[in-house]
Formats: C-alpha cells, structure tokens, sequence
C-alpha cells in the first residue's frame, strides 16, 4: 500500500 | 479595481476548472494581474492561477486587493453571462462586495450581479524554483482520457519517464492497465506533438482522483506540461498563451 503525503510537506508557509 | 474581458468564455473555464478542487479562495488582485493560490481541503494538491494584465481588455488596480469569494458562487454567477458576453470586475477599496456586469456585442443586453466577499485566511506556500527530472508536453486531451481511462482499474498512477516514452501504469482489484505515449513530433500541428525531456528517468505514484480534478482544465489549453522530479510534487500545468496559466501542484505517494 503507499501512503499519501500532504503538499505542506514540500512547500513551507510563505 | 476594474477588470474587463472580451469574451466570458476563458474566465468561466478558469473558474470550472477549479471550483470542485477548492472551493472558497481569494483571488489576488495587483497591478499585474489576477491570481489564486489555494490547497484543496485535504492539503495534498495545490493549485495556482494566474490571469496576467496583458490578458484583459481593460485592467486596472490601484491599490492591491485580496478578494475571497466562493467559487461555487462565482460559477452561478458566470452562468448567467454568454461565452461571448463581455465581462467587467469591479471592486472599491473597503467594500465587502464584487460586481459583475456581462454584456451581449451588440450591447443590447446588460446583466449586473453583485456577489458578497467572504472572510478567508489564505495561507500561501512558497513554490521554490525546481529544476525537473523530466518534462512532458502532450496533448491535454490525452492526459485526460489516459486519467480517466486508468482510474476504472485503480485509484493510484504510476508515472514513468524513460528516454523517448511516457507510461502510465495503474493496477486495482479488477485487473490492471497501463498507457504509453511515445515522443511525436508535429511540425505542422504543435498541439498534438508529444514532446519529451528527460534529464533523469522518474517514477511516480500519484492518486488519480486528484489527476482527474486537474484534467478538467483541458477545455482553456490544447496542451499541457507534466513537470515530475523524483520524491517532488508533480506540476501540472495548462498554459494559456497571452493569457497566463493554471498550475496543478501534486505530491507523490509513497511506499510503506
């Protein structure tokens, strides 16, 4: 199975 | 602020092609354009739009302004206007309201609608400059039907990126599926080509679901760009010449 990760993961808080 | 496009049809296939993945936002309003920054509700896509100044028939704004409004609302509204309608924004400063005027050509119709700006905190991220692994131009139409195609078999997508080939592979309870697009060029016709670069081969896993949310900008753009470095979100991007761009932002699965 493959776990989704959260686009916040790769992109920081501007 | 006051923003006036010829035709209602290209900011109506905007605002469907972004409505069932985010629904309130707040578009950005500065001298230079319009644009939306938004994750959908489970913060797994990003998407982000621009509509330049240049794109538009008259545009002007004086003092920057963030406008939330419901995209579900701003659908309803554009209903209302013809594809060949013009539209015209408007928004004063401090007023909790945005204006539609649509008119017909032959300006014999007029049609205003007022809609109510809501409160939203937008958080943006920081999209850092990435130099891909892999760049594909393809028809937007074939990324469409090879999502939707894949998606009766399963619910994830592995996209490979080899040389002179891209392949889209799935597999599911049912049995399993894969699609491969070979390099073509087109001299004559540009928009069917299917254009490769590869610096290093990638595999990805993404979830279809979010792909088929993408594909519904393939009315606004004949082709569109698949943007994939290994262990990075995928880009996914509609160009639209003159006009500006909607870029799709997904992350990758993983395996655990």
């Amino acid at each position: 199975s493959s776990g989704q990760r959260p686009i916040t993961a790769f992109f920081s808080k501007a | 602020f006051e923003a006036k496009w010829d035709h209602a049809s290209t900011l109506k296939k905007v605002i469907d092609a972004v409505k069932d993945l985010i629904g309130d936002t707040s578009w950005d309003c500065t001298n230079t354009g319009m644009s939306l920054q938004s994750m959908d509700s489970s913060h797994v896509a990003l998407v982000h739009v621009l509509l330049k100044s240049e794109g538009f028939e008259s545009y002007r704004c004086d003092r920057n302004v963030s406008m939330g409004i419901s995209l579900n609302s701003m659908a309803k509204v554009l209903k209302c206007a013809g594809n060949d309608d013009s539209v015209t924004l408007r928004h004063e400063s401090e007023s909790s309201v945005v204006n539609f005027a649509f008119e017909s050509h032959k300006e014999e119709r007029v049609s205003e609608f007022e809609l109510k700006l809501m409160n939203i905190d937008t958080e943006h991220l920081g999209i850092p400059e990435t130099e891909y692994d892999s760049i594909i131009k393809m028809p937007s139409a074939d990324l469409r039907r090879t999502c939707a195609d894949l998606s009766q078999f399963g619910d994830s997508v592995t996209i490979s990126c080899a040389k002179s080939d891209v392949r889209f592979e799935t597999s599911g309870d049912i049995g399993t599926g894969n699609v491969r697009l070979s390099a073509r060029g087109s001299s004559d016709k540009p928009e069917t080509e299917i254009a490769i670069e590869m610096i290093n081969p990638v595999s990805l896993t993404f979830a279809l679901k979010y792909l088929n949310f993408f594909t519904k900008a393939a009315p606004l753009s004949d082709t569109v760009k698949l943007c994939m470095s290994n262990n990075h979100p995928l880009c996914v991007e509609f160009p639209m010449p003159e006009v500006g761009y909607i870029r799709y932002y997904l992350a990758p699965k993983i395996d655990e």
